[in-house]
């Protein structure tokens, strides 16, 4: 069924926050330099689903919230550990 | 690996239990991380010695929230651990969200602390994440039968890319290791103890045979069922998984769910509304749910009210209204009430009397969506519940969109 607009919301940042503790995602407005891809969000979103080997959107879809929501390691996934 | 594959320079890694959790004894705790440590030592030269003062090379603690490093924890579920790569200082130790639910088990109201902390040494030791399922290393959590648990080839060719394989590279099973006492080191090599040995059918890939093709036309099925809106397809040790959520057909083997299983299913069925699927091989059956295997099993195929004369059954398929489980062996087949929990009277019965156009036996079966489909050989038959009419013939590999 279609979400709660509130729910979206909090979905979002909930996503924004996966992305940055495992896929090295930097919101914009804090950074000093403007990244040149304005999708940069759903750059990170595509990397994430390409890793788990859902269907590769860039969309924050149903299949890709679930799998956030999964109990997990702390560690990124991806190689800019540091 | 993580950026630059730092790795411990030595063979004897040192190890300390800082603390425990109030969830488990402190003998289990011990256990699960000596466990844990004893899956990657079987597997690499590598050696772990347990110390109780000082810095050791991987230290282990138990913590909630912010706990002094930049990775705050998350309160339950969400994060459940983290470990740092190998280096001086915070490299190597491993930390679990104290938060969580622990347990020895796996259950379906905690998490089993062998499983994360396996997962976690990989980590201390300098494996990063992989984006096989089904692999130690891959980051979400999966609860799992740790009987008799092994490593994922993904997972060895990993850590022996950065040690190599043990010095003596063991190749029958290793047993789970009785607890240590203290400062004693966990060894690589194998206990004298092992039993005599024996050919393990599915331990030596070498002897497994390959997976067929999927779109192979003279493929068969050993067994087949429905599990929670998932279809697998048995045949030797290798499953084929068809997901609604996901287009691919993906490709597992039995012991990557259920590692203490043995391959070669004669039938399965699920009983969906109490989760829970049987496995039948030769005369036992197996109770499941999802990856657990329920106490007390195996079980003889007697107790769900066969005759000595039956000695295995071919296939077996669960009608969800009814509650009535139909299972076939040779040309006949009986009806188990799943409510009662007994065979229903007046059976066995001939298949072909009650499923026009099945005059032949049946390797496996299962139901969806209002029809049963039953396999044999190359073939399957769609059958209308309600009438028992065939609707129409069908490859067996149909469901793999060849």
């Amino acid at each position: 069924f279609p979400v709660v607009p509130e729910k979206e919301k909090e979905d979002m940042e909930f996503a924004k926050k996966y992305l940055e503790n495992f896929y090295d995602f930097k919101e914009e407005k804090h950074s000093l330099f403007r990244s040149k891809n304005p999708n940069h969000m759903s750059d990170k979103i595509r990397e994430m689903q390409s890793f788990f080997g859902l269907e590769v959107t860039g969309e924050l879809n149903h299949k890709t919230l679930d799998m956030m929501k999964q109990p997990r390691c702390g560690i990124p996934d991806i190689r800019s550990y540091s | 690996t993580f950026p630059h594959s730092p790795r411990w320079q030595k063979e004897d890694v040192t190890y300390r239990i800082l603390n425990y959790t109030p969830d488990m004894l402190e003998a289990d705790v011990d256990e699960a991380i000596a466990k844990a440590l004893q899956l990657w030592s079987s597997v690499t030269p590598l050696k772990f010695i347990r110390i109780y003062s000082g810095q050791a090379d991987i230290m282990i603690s138990f913590a909630a929230g912010f706990h002094g490093d930049f990775y705050s924890f998350d309160g339950p579920g969400g994060t459940l651990a983290h470990a740092y790569a190998p280096s001086s200082g915070i490299g190597g130790d491993a930390h679990f969200d104290e938060d969580e639910n622990w347990t020895k088990f796996t259950t379906y109201t905690g998490y089993n602390l062998f499983l994360v902390a396996a997962h976690e040494l990989g980590h201390s030791l300098g494996l990063g994440h992989s984006n096989v399922f089904g692999a130690l290393m891959y980051p979400i959590y999966m609860a799992r039968d740790t009987r008799d648990y092994r490593l994922h080839q993904d997972d060895i060719d990993g850590i022996q890319a950065l040690y190599g394989p043990p010095r003596e590279s063991p190749v029958f099973p290793t047993r789970a290791f009785p607890p240590q006492k203290p400062t004693e080191t966990i060894p690589a090599e194998t206990p004298t103890e092992m039993p005599p040995w024996e050919e393990p059918t599915v331990m030596t890939p070498s002897k497994t045979p390959m997976r067929p093709e999927d779109c192979d036309p003279h493929l068969t099925f050993d067994a087949i069922t429905t599990l929670r809106g998932e279809t697998l397809f048995f045949k030797g040790s290798y499953v084929w998984r068809k997901s609604p959520y996901f287009s691919g057909i993906e490709h597992d083997t039995i012991s990557s769910f259920w590692p203490s299983l043995a391959a070669g299913f004669d039938a399965a069925y699920e009983v969906d509304k109490k989760d829970r699927v049987l496995f039948f091989k030769d005369d036992q059956y197996w109770a499941v749910s999802g990856y657990s295997i329920e106490r007390s099993f195996p079980k003889p195929i007697q107790d769900l009210g066969f005759p000595p004369s039956v000695r295995k059954i071919d296939a077996a398929v669960h009608d969800q209204n009814t509650k009535k489980t139909y299972l076939f062996v040779g040309n006949k087949y009986w009806s188990f009430n799943e409510n009662t929990q007994s065979m229903e009277r007046g059976y066995p019965r001939k298949i072909a009397a009650d499923f026009h156009g099945i005059g032949h036996t049946v390797d496996a079966a299962f139901q969806k969506n209002g029809h049963f489909y039953f396999f044999h050989g190359s073939k399957q038959y769609e059958v209308d519940i309600k009438n028992k009419k065939l609707i129409r013939t069908k490859k067996s590999n149909s469901w793999f969109n060849c």
